[in-house]
């Protein structure tokens, strides 16, 4: 019945939130309160005099940080452990990185284009030694237009499920099985957008190709950083990020 | 072959 189905979505949207609460890895109030907090240009230089390795190497870490959280997102959320393990790792081989990505507006201020990284804001340019200029271009670009959107909370949490849950990733046993879960996820984003009022932002939701397209260049730029530092990979960089981009 | 995600997968909650 039409009132059992409804009380079905309001129970997903809770458990999304909820979910999305407990593994959030930074509030977003103590973002918000540190947004002005940036490097001084004494820490960005020495930023800029690191090895080109130790940075490839911090950003890893600080990326495999993220994704556990978004392992632990994905554990929580209603139906993703009834799906089988191969759909399981499908799903977040594919979209962890692209979660990463949606949740990074939440650490990026706007305002002068610096985003929360090693306690304190960071432009662009601190990131020179990485040799991935245009990768870092595109990854602030891609923030500062989410950023555009004003997200709430319980938008970036709906919408990276929505990323999560994707019945069209390759290599799945169970597609039904994903699109039944996917097709809830995608009923109670619609609802919550209509019960604020913010139905207008489906319309300006990002296509899926463009966190795919990042998704792509991150890796690619692994790999010529894996041709320049042949081994520096495999001897410090953590075995979870090996595993899903190496 | 995911062997890391597997393990955090079976993992309780924490």
């Amino acid at each position: 019945s039409p009132t059992s189905a409804g009380v079905e979505i309001e129970h997903l949207t809770q458990n999304v939130l909820k979910s999305y609460r407990e593994t959030c890895q930074l509030r977003a109030e103590d973002l918000q309160l540190r947004r002005w907090d940036t490097f001084s240009r004494e820490e960005v230089c020495a930023y800029q005099r690191k090895p080109m390795e130790e940075m490839w190497q911090r950003c890893a870490g600080r990326i495999t940080e993220a994704i556990q959280y978004v392992v632990e997102f994905a554990k929580r959320l209603r139906g993703f452990m009834d799906l089988c393990q191969n759909d399981q790792i499908v799903l977040l081989k594919a979209g962890a990185m692209e979660v990463v990505l949606v949740r990074m507006c939440r650490a990026f201020n706007a305002d002068n284009r610096t985003v929360f990284f090693e306690g304190k804001y960071a432009g662009a340019e601190l990131f020179r030694s990485l040799g991935c200029h245009e990768l870092i271009s595109s990854i602030f670009d891609f923030a500062q237009s989410l950023c555009a959107l004003h997200f709430s909370e319980s938008e970036v949490a709906l919408f990276s499920a929505l990323v999560l849950v994707n019945a069209n990733r390759p290599w799945l046993q169970d597609q039904a099985k994903v699109a039944r879960l996917q097709g809830h996820l995608d009923v109670a984003f619609r609802v919550l957008l209509r019960r604020t009022r913010r139905e207008g932002l489906l319309a300006r939701l990002p296509p899926p190709g463009r966190l795919r397209a990042l998704c792509s260049q991150h890796v690619e730029q692994l790999q010529a950083f894996r041709r320049l530092h042949p081994g520096v990979l495999h001897a410090a960089f953590p075995p979870l990020y090996r595993e899903l981009f190496a | 072959k995911h062997r890391i995600l597997h393990k955090l997968l079976q993992n309780g909650n924490s």
